[in-house]
């Protein structure tokens, strides 16, 4: 059993053992206890009360608390597991887990399948990549026509929707990822690889031995 | 075509999380 000075700090309302933490994620104590500085930081930037609110990461994200997104919008929602409308320290790690570059593969690809269905149906459908595209062409410069989009929007379904039942289903999206590895590249952050270097700053003095 | 629409989604903005490790000074 180990013997450590913990320091007396004041830990935020879901705040949650980093050893638990580190257990069930790729990362390791120190990692976790990187990521505790960081969170304190960004769920403090507009109420203090512990936890990350939309707008705070917004605002993180952006650096501009107005400034919405229809992807960020689910990235957060879908790091909110318990659906309350802000982000726990739990959920920030255990989320952020999953962009971890040693992450299994397999989480990554079911995080961006859920990522990618909006309406939370368990399939990825037409409309849904339709108002993804379309979401992304109106937040940038980018001008395409309908029918440009429309094609775009049917090709990629012909070539995902395998089964042809007009919707995509978890295991057309694993086969479509197979084909197109670059499509889950943005679930993976280099940063997360040793935040502890990366973000020296974020480091406090622990004696927790890290298992690995 | 050869473009891939979920390639075209992943250039949004809102998937680059780098902005949460970056360091503001305000």
């Amino acid at each position: 059993m180990g013997c450590f000075h913990s320091k007396i700090t004041k830990h935020t309302p879901g705040y949650e053992d980093p050893t638990i933490l580190a257990a069930e994620t790729p990362f390791t104590v120190s990692e976790v206890e990187a990521l505790y500085e960081l969170f304190k930081k960004i769920s403090s930037s507009i109420i203090d009360d512990g936890l990350i609110h939309k707008e705070e990461f917004q605002l993180a994200l952006f650096r501009n608390r107005n400034r919405r997104n229809l992807f960020s919008d689910r990235i957060f929602d879908l790091f909110d597991y318990k659906r309350n409308e802000v982000i726990e320290f739990g959920e920030f790690v255990r989320s952020l887990g999953v962009f971890h570059p040693n992450a299994p593969v397999s989480d990554k690809v079911a995080f961006a399948f859920r990522l990618y269905d909006l309406r939370n149906t368990g399939y990825i459908e037409r409309e849904e990549l339709r108002e993804m595209v379309l979401a992304l062409l109106h937040e940038s410069d980018l001008v395409l026509s309908e029918d440009f989009v429309e094609m775009i929007v049917d090709k990629t379904f012909s070539d995902a929707d395998t089964k042809g039942d007009g919707r995509i289903d978890p295991d057309e999206w694993k086969e479509f990822v197979s084909r197109n590895p670059s499509l889950i590249k943005n679930m993976t952050l280099p940063y997360l690889k040793d935040i502890t270097l990366a973000f020296p700053s974020f480091v406090i003095s622990s004696e927790v031995e890290d298992s690995e | 075509v050869n473009l891939n629409a979920f390639e075209i989604i992943s250039l949004s903005a809102g998937f680059d999380l780098s902005g949460l490790f970056e360091e503001s000074d305000d």
